[in-house]
């Protein structure tokens, strides 16, 4: 079964039972294929929705990855053949390929018409047999590798000759070898082109059996701190060139400055910080200019000196230097009472 | 809220990625448990905030006061589990991605 081609998992059901027999512990599958869109018929989505389960469900990593990409085919006539184009432009480079995989799927072979010969009976009653039908046609799978830039037919890159086979099913075929080379020479639009030896039909344009790549890799970025973003945060918060995050958009230039006072240790009293204390020996101390800080009447506020300074220059100077906030007498009367 | 334990540990948070605007193109999970933690690393630590042996000094520091400044040890996370998210990239193509670190299993002070 395509879908069980990776050879660490077992065989998967057929994709034909889709999703519906599997209920996904957080969303039905319905909404899942909702989420997909228009895309959700296709094989693709089915399968890559089948991976989901698979990992969720059992923690199976898919393909012995930590990624799984799936490309879509975009369809083509040329030269009165059928071609397949993928855009494999959106692999990340610190996405290491472990395997690839080209499904596609292969019509019902058409018998070719019972072949008839001029035949003269040898033996009287011998009548004219007609010939078995030849074998179906073979079918061919050619790769082309195109860079982004030239629209020559392509490098080759890899070509395969399959039997048909009895009914119309799903296949799949390990392209590991010509994903990589073609990735080695920056060569991410590929071609394949399913050469059956017919002219075009055109029966596969937009049916749910347009073929697809799987891609299976190791993110080896995913272990970053900030991966997630990386791949999912799609609107930057701030975008490059915006006004600095901090300013509010109509914001005047707020002479005001955010800070926070050094509070050494928790707070014992409301004094205020000592103003012109600076011990020395705090390392970060705030370096308050007078220009930084709010024109008023308040006077620059400096860190608390440390405890053992304190402890030191015991209590009477630094109170002497401290600012206790002059309230007016019926405050003080009040507070006092409180 | 209010009847949380003060102790550092795992406190309950789902994550919608409709509320952080990433439902547009994440198919599946829409939304994950994520966790958090919070709470106080204390002197004295007691075993089940698991501290390191960092923090534990750094806790007897803090209470003996020999240096100021020395903030109590971080609640953070320990133990992290990974999530396997389904979406869509910016060519449409569906992609399988098992990001590590995206929910808490224990916490810890550090």
């Amino acid at each position: 079964n395509h879908m069980a081609v990776h050879p660490s998992w077992s065989a998967l059901p057929a994709a034909a039972d889709g999703l519906q027999g599997d209920k996904d512990s957080q969303q039905s599958p319905g909404d899942m294929a909702a989420a997909l869109g228009p895309g959700a018929q296709d094989m693709v989505a089915v399968h890559m929705l089948r991976l989901y389960e698979k990992y969720s469900r059992r923690g199976a990593r898919p393909g012995g990855g930590n990624t799984v990409r799936s490309f879509r085919a975009r369809l083509e006539v040329v030269n009165q053949k059928t071609v397949y184009f993928f855009n494999l432009t959106s692999m990340q480079d610190s996405e290491m390929i472990l395997t690839a995989t080209f499904h596609f799927y292969s019509e019902p072979p058409r018998w070719p018409r019972a072949r008839e010969v001029f035949c003269k009976p040898r033996v009287k009653n011998m009548s004219c047999r007609l010939l078995p039908p030849g074998p179906p046609a073979r079918l061919h799978l050619l790769f082309r590798s195109l860079s982004q830039n030239t629209a020559t037919q392509g490098l080759l890159r890899g070509a395969m000759a399959l039997m048909p086979p009895p009914r119309g099913l799903w296949q799949a075929k390990d392209i590991s070898s010509i994903i990589k080379a073609a990735r080695r020479d920056g060569e991410l639009l590929l071609s394949a082109q399913l050469d059956s030896g017919e002219k075009d039909t055109g029966a596969h344009r937009h049916s749910p059996h347009m073929p697809y790549i799987l891609v299976y890799a190791n993110d080896l970025a995913i272990s970053e701190p900030n991966s997630v973003a990386v791949t999912l945060q799609r609107y930057d918060p701030f975008p490059a060139g915006d006004p600095e995050p901090r300013a509010a958009p109509n914001s005047s230039a707020d002479p005001r400055v955010r800070r926070a006072t050094q509070a050494s240790g928790p707070l014992q009293d409301n004094e205020l910080p000592g103003l012109d204390e600076r011990p020395a020996h705090v390392p970060h101390a705030q370096h308050y200019h007078k220009h930084e800080l709010w024109p008023s009447p308040f006077r620059a506020l400096k860190p608390r000196p440390g405890r053992k300074d304190r402890r030191k220059k015991g209590q009477d100077t630094f109170a002497a230097s401290s600012q206790v906030l002059d309230f007016d007498e019926k405050t003080m009367q009040k507070a006092r009472r409180r | 809220q209010w009847d949380e334990p003060r102790v550092c540990s795992r406190r309950y948070l789902k994550v919608d990625f409709a509320d952080i605007g990433w439902n547009e193109w994440i198919i599946s999970p829409k939304s994950f448990d994520a966790y958090y933690c919070s709470g106080a690393c204390e002197f004295p630590m007691p075993k089940i905030v698991r501290p390191s042996n960092h923090a534990t000094i750094q806790s007897i520091v803090r209470a003996v006061g020999i240096v100021p400044g020395i903030p109590e040890p971080c609640c953070v996370p320990d133990k992290m589990s990974s999530l396997g998210v389904l979406f869509l990239d910016e060519n449409k193509n569906v992609v399988l991605k098992v990001y590590p670190n995206m929910s808490v299993e224990t916490c810890a002070c550090r």
